[in-house]
Order: C-alpha cells, then structure tokens, then sequence
C-alpha cells in the first residue's frame, strides 16, 4: 500500500489530467504537472516513474496513458460500490455532482429516514429507509459509505454501516468517529480549509 | 507566515478543542492530541510550543487556553467577512453549517441569480444577485469568497470576485481557476477523499 500522501497526489493527477483530455491536451510534460500542482519536480518524476514511465518523453507523457496508469494503482479492478447516508443539501449535492465521475466508483444506493424521499429515486438511484441498511449493503455489496447526516446521527449511522460490513467510510458530519482497527475513515471540515483562505489571503 | 501544513494541524487541533469543551473536557495531554489526529508526539510538542506553551503540564493543557491561542495565531483579530457565491444545494449546506462556527468569520453576505433566492435572507443572511457583488463585497468589506457555482460559471465568478477586491478564494467547483499572485486559493474536491478511503478500505 502506498502512504497517503502519494494517494492523494496520483487523485490530484488524474483529475488535472481528466481536465487536460477534455480541453483536448493530449500530451503534458513533468514540469507542467508540477506546476499545475505547486509540487516540485522532483517529486513529480518520482510519481510518474511510481505510474510505470520510465525516460524523458521528448513531446511530453501521453495524458490518456497517465490516467490508465494511475487508474491501475488507484483503482479497484472491479470497481467498488458506494452508498450514501442522509440526503440532504450536502447528500444531494455530492450524489449529483459524484455519479458517473469515476467508472470504478458507483454509487449503488442512497439512505434516507424522511418518507419523502425512501422509496424513490433520486438522480436515478433508489433511496432507501436506513432501516434497511443491513440487508441492502449486503444485497448491493456496497463497499464504502458516505455520511451526511445531522451530527446527532453520525455515531449511529457510522455504526449501523460497520456491522453492516462496510470498510471504508468518508464522514462530513464533522463529529469525531470512532471506529475499529479494519475500517478506514476519512474525513473533511471545510472550516480548515476556509481558515487556510482566511490566514493567507490577508495581507 | 507559517506553512501551509502548520495552519492545516492547528485549525485541526482546534476543531478537536472545541469538541473537547463541548463535552466537558478541560485538560487535555499531548500524546491525547498526537492520538487524536495520528501524529507523533514530537510534531505535537512542536505545535504546543508554537502555540507559546512551554514545559510539561502535569494535569495536562487547558482547553480553552489552548483555543485561545490557537486563535491568537490562526484568526485575524478584527474577523474577516465572507460571501458565498451560488446558493443551491452546496452553498446552502455550507452555509448552514459554517454560521456561527468561527466568530472571527462572519457570512455577511451571499449571491445567486435566482430571483426565487435573491433578494431574501437565506438563514438571517442577505441574499444579492450576482451583478451587485462590486457594490456589496465593498460595502460590506467582504475579504473571502466560497465559490458554490455550477462549472460553467466558475471562471466568472472568481474574476468577478477578485475584480472586486476579494483575496482569498475557497472553490468548490472543480474547475481549475488562474488567480493572480496576490489572490490565494484553495480548493476541494471530495472525488479525492473518497479515493483514498477506496484505496484503503480494501484488504
Ligand atoms: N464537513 C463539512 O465541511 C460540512 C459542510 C456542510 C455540512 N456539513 C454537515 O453535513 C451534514 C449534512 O448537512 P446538510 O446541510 O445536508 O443537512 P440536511 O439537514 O439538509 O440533510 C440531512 C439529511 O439527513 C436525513 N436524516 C436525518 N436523520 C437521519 C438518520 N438518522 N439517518 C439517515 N438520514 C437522516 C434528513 O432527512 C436529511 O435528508 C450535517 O451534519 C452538517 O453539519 C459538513
Ligand atoms: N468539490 C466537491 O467535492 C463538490 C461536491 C459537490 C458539488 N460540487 C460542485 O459545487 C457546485 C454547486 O453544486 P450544487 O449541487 O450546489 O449545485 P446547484 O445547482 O444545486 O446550485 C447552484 C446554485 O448556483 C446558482 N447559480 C447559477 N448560476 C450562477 C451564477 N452565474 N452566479 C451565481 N450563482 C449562480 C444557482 O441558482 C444555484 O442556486 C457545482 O459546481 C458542483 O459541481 C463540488
């Protein structure tokens, strides 16, 4: 497993990457991908022998080859399935925004407790009572989940995904999660990122 | 200035201070802090020292102390004013969420162009069309931008924010934005978040 630095950077990549292909770039060179990314060159050439490439390419890396690369660390061959709990304005934002985004990420289905939304599709995925959460997971084989339920509802929902057998979970809610040795949690607060903008804009 | 990373650990730590008060906790070790945010004791001293603590505490730091001065680093003492530009399902997550959170950061206002949103208060803060952001982001002496728009519409929303003064900007969009030297820029995409617990979470 590589460290999670190195993850995040080949993520980072990919989508610079994916954003090169769709503006029609076929080709970038290390040093541009290191200024794209504030990192230095160095370590950008590291990543991409780490990708496989070996040698100077003398008009620049293909960029769809550097995205298959990637997408053979990165990736899950298979593809891994992905739920999400709580459907509100940030749920429905990320569902929206996420589906379709990466071919081995598939969001397979959403949660909700609101009857108004349970037993309809949103953004053509079904939404489910989060009753159903251990049958479903199960059924689906969802992987991993994401939360974005009122902060009261977090510990419950991060424990009702857990012995429903899901491994990885992405938590927004902000409240600190514990969860066992085996599951992997990710989390984001975009007041750390707000404060970042905060303490470097002034002057 | 200090580091990125730096600024990164303390709103971290703090955001873990505040949850600590909240729950009653008033002392706090700093192996506790390194446990709770995975890092070694060593960088945590560091932090604590950086933060003008000195020596070893017997029953551990305070709090609120360590609240304390962690804003005496991080926050400007006079706040800095915030607007939210494009107030659909992201910005109106963000802004429901983040009101209140900091006291030096106040949403003093936000913008769209639907007139269903526009001209209304949207949880007690003033909602302007878009075209009014010269005007309002002076009057209210608006320093940061949280950029919450549809893709198309994110190159002009950031030139219009910075035509304007602002010099820090938090993009949520994805769309990769050239800013000028003196603009700062922070960006988020939780594409990135989820990869990495994809790539952890399996065995
Ligand atoms: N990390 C960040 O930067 C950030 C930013 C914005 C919001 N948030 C947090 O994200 C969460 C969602 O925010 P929001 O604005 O979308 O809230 P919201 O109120 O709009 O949506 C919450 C949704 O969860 C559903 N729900 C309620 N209880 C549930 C339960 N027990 N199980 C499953 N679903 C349940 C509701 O019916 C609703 O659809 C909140 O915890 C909020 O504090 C975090
Ligand atoms: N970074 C991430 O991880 C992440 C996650 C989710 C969504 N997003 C992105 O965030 C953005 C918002 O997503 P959403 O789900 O809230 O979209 P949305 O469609 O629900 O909301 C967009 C809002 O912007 C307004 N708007 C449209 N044109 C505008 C303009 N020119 N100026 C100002 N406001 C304008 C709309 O009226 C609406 O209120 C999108 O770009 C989306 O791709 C990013």
């Amino acid at each position: 497993k590589l460290p999670a630095k190195t993850v995040e950077r080949l993520s980072e990549y990919r989508r610079t990457l994916i954003n090169c292909m769709n503006h029609g770039k076929e080709y970038i060179y290390s040093h541009e991908l290191a200024q794209f990314h504030h990192k230095t060159a160095v370590q950008v050439r590291r990543d991409i022998m780490l990708m496989g490439f070996s040698g100077v390419q003398r008009k620049g890396y293909k960029v769809k080859e550097m995205i298959d690369a990637i997408g053979r660390i990165l990736d899950y061959k298979n593809g891994q399935n992905v739920g999400i709990v709580g459907i509100g304005h940030l749920g429905t934002a990320i569902l929206q925004y996420f589906t379709g985004k990466r071919p081995k990420l598939r969001v397979v289905a959403i949660f909700d407790v609101d009857e108004k939304k349970t037993g309809r599709e949103i953004n053509g995925v079904h939404c489910y009572h989060v009753d159903t959460i251990p049958e479903v997971v199960e059924r689906e084989n969802i992987d991993l989940g994401i939360i974005t339920v009122p902060p009261e509802f977090a510990k419950e929902t991060a424990e009702g995904l857990i012995n429903a057998g899901i491994r990885g979970i992405l938590n927004f809610t902000t409240v600190p999660l514990n969860v066992p040795e085996d599951v992997y949690l990710e989390e984001y607060d975009m007041i750390t990122s707000l404060e970042k903008v905060a303490y470097f804009a002034r002057g």
